[in-house]
């Protein structure tokens, strides 16, 4: 159960960090 | 796009393997890029949640007595950690140069590997919880053998205390499984076994009565009984180790299969 909230909580944070990322390419198309 | 073959797995991991994608995909078509954020704040959030993994994963090895997962779970958290490195990196270089083409391929290369280690940690402690299930199913498997020696009420009695919650713990825990489960054929084929189970059980007790009360009585037709019941054991049985192989299966065996 720890492991799948763990795993929750990187999905979330690395979702936030992709969709910062992509955020700025996005403008140039 | 990766196939998760659990609701948990996909609920947890498809938002993000979507995202990642799209990242890709972004990449590709701006080619040279715009000048990308400071990505500083949203990599240390990313690591943090990276070094709690890794203690929880941890904890889940050294508490798990499942040989399996003590030596496939570090390999894991090992991968998500590189990952997470990957990110830092490449954060340092896009402050230094927010066009940096090389921190942009490692901005990828780390998300993607998070996604895909994450992947690879939650299949490993999901094949754990599966070798439980069929841990029980082999109980079962056991107990149906000791079917043909049982030749009073006595121990059919017995019989029946060690069988049913045995068997009601594997019909509770398949039955849960098959819900979990992103591959509607697989799932549908638990349903059916299970079905089967239900039907078989009392029948097998009923013929196990029967075959007791014959050779108590000393009459006929010890045999045919004795023949009906292993046949409705082995009829169990079969069922019982179609759930383990079946249990076994992930999508992705099934496609090569195919």
């Amino acid at each position: 159960e720890m492991i799948l909230e763990a795993a929750k909580t990187i999905a979330a944070a690395t979702s936030a960090l992709v969709k910062a990322a992509s955020a700025a390419q996005r403008e140039l198309i | 796009m990766p196939v998760f073959h659990t609701k948990t797995i996909e609920s947890i991991l498809e938002p993000v393997a979507q995202q990642v994608s799209r990242l890709v995909i972004l990449h590709e078509e701006a080619e040279d890029g715009n000048a990308m954020p400071d990505l500083e704040q949203p990599v240390k959030v990313v690591s943090n949640a990276v070094q709690n993994l890794i203690k929880v994963g941890k904890e889940t090895i050294n508490g798990s007595g499942d040989e399996i997962l003590r030596q496939d779970m570090p390999t894991a958290l090992i991968r998500v950690e590189k990952s997470s490195k990957l990110l830092e990196e490449a954060s340092a270089m896009l402050k230094q140069d927010p066009y940096s083409g090389p921190a942009r391929k490692k901005l990828i290369d780390g998300s993607g590997g998070i996604l895909q280690a994450t992947s690879a940690l939650l299949l490993c402690f999901d094949e754990s919880e599966v070798r439980k299930i069929i841990q029980e199913c082999k109980r079962v498997l056991d107990y149906l053998a000791v079917a043909e020696v049982i030749e009073t009420m006595e121990e059919l009695v017995q019989f029946l205390r060690d069988l049913s919650p045995c068997l009601s713990k594997v019909t509770r825990e398949v039955s849960a499984r098959e819900k979990e489960l992103t591959h509607q054929v697989h799932a549908e084929i638990l349903v059916r076994c299970l079905e089967q189970v239900k039907t078989l059980a009392p029948i097998l007790i009923c013929s196990m009565k029967i075959y007791i009360h014959i050779i108590m009585q000393g009459g006929k037709g010890a045999e045919e009984a004795a023949e009906n019941r292993n046949y409705l054991a082995r009829r169990m049985s079969d069922e019982i180790n179609e759930i383990i192989r079946v249990l076994q299966l992930t999508s992705y065996d099934e496609d090569q299969s195919e």
